[in-house]
């Protein structure tokens, strides 16, 4: 089963 | 003040109708550097990030770092009222709550200003990691529009594999499957046409073809679309925006549990 990634696991917030 | 004009307007037309329809609003951000803007699609799996650089413009005044929240189906369509063939020059004071776009026909016998209001809208800047990519595909941009458009019409998702033969576009719905290899190609007349893939590493990555096929509105800036993959990483979609900058989209991939 393949789940969708949030952008936010992947880019640092400030 | 602020104060940009761009001869080339077109372009603006153009970047607008690219992202309306995947960000609602967000903040322009105008520095020394350019006009630029980054946001996210309303369900946090998408990002994108524009810069039109300050050299790009005939006239760039920007006083002070200013950050302009804007409704960007509102700004879609009030540039919409821009002939392609307007310069059009974007104008806001400092601390004011509209900003002005204004066309001017070829000939300076038309010149309209259509003022807007601007929106405060909360947004956080992601920094974004510089990343090495496993392997990068530079391709016609009709052609990734093309093949986006067909897979969606049989499966949700598509895989996107490049080894040494290649790269390879798949999907699977109920009523089948589908693939579709594109080879390197340098061998053409117009160096548009080419198919260019450097690869470190084979990779193979699982993308929703709906954000895929958003980012293709895109095409009509430019003739070529790079893209760019890294296992577990988002996929990087990127269209340059004549000389002046580009419009990156980046996408999370569909991991395994």
């Amino acid at each position: 089963m393949q789940r969708q990634k949030s952008i936010l696991s992947f880019f640092q917030k400030p | 003040m602020l104060e940009l004009r761009l001869v080339q307007g077109s372009l603006l037309k153009k970047v607008l109708e690219s992202v309306k329809d995947l960000v609602n609003d967000a903040n322009f951000d105008c520095s020394a550097t350019g006009f630029s803007l980054q946001a996210m699609d309303s369900s946090h799996v998408a990002l994108v990030a524009l810069l039109l650089r300050s050299e790009g413009f005939e006239h760039y005044r920007c006083d002070r770092n200013l950050s302009m929240g804007m409704n960007l189906n509102n700004m879609a369509k009030m540039l919409k009222c821009a002939g392609n063939d307007d310069i059009v020059t974007i104008k806001a004071d400092d601390g004011g709550d509209t900003v002005t776009f204004m066309f001017e026909s070829p000939t300076q016998d038309k010149i309209a200003d259509f003022e807007m209001k601007l929106m405060d809208i909360d947004s956080e800047h992601l920094g974004i990691p510089e990343a090495e990519f496993q392997a990068i595909v530079r391709m016609p941009s009709a052609e990734f529009a093309r093949i986006c458009k067909d897979l969606s019409s049989i499966g949700d998702t598509v895989v996107i594999s490049v080894t040494k033969e290649g790269v390879k576009f798949s999907t699977r719905g109920d009523i089948g499957t589908a693939n579709i290899v594109c080879r390197q190609n340098t061998t053409v007349d117009k160096p548009e046409d080419a198919t260019v893939i450097e690869m470190q590493e084979p990779v193979s990555l699982t993308f929703a073809l709906r954000y895929m096929n958003s980012f293709t509105k895109a095409t009509p800036l430019s003739n070529q679309v790079t893209i760019s993959l890294s296992s577990e990483l988002p996929v990087v979609v990127e269209y340059k925006v004549a000389e002046m900058g580009y419009i990156r989209f980046y996408l999370a991939p569909k991991l395994e549990e």
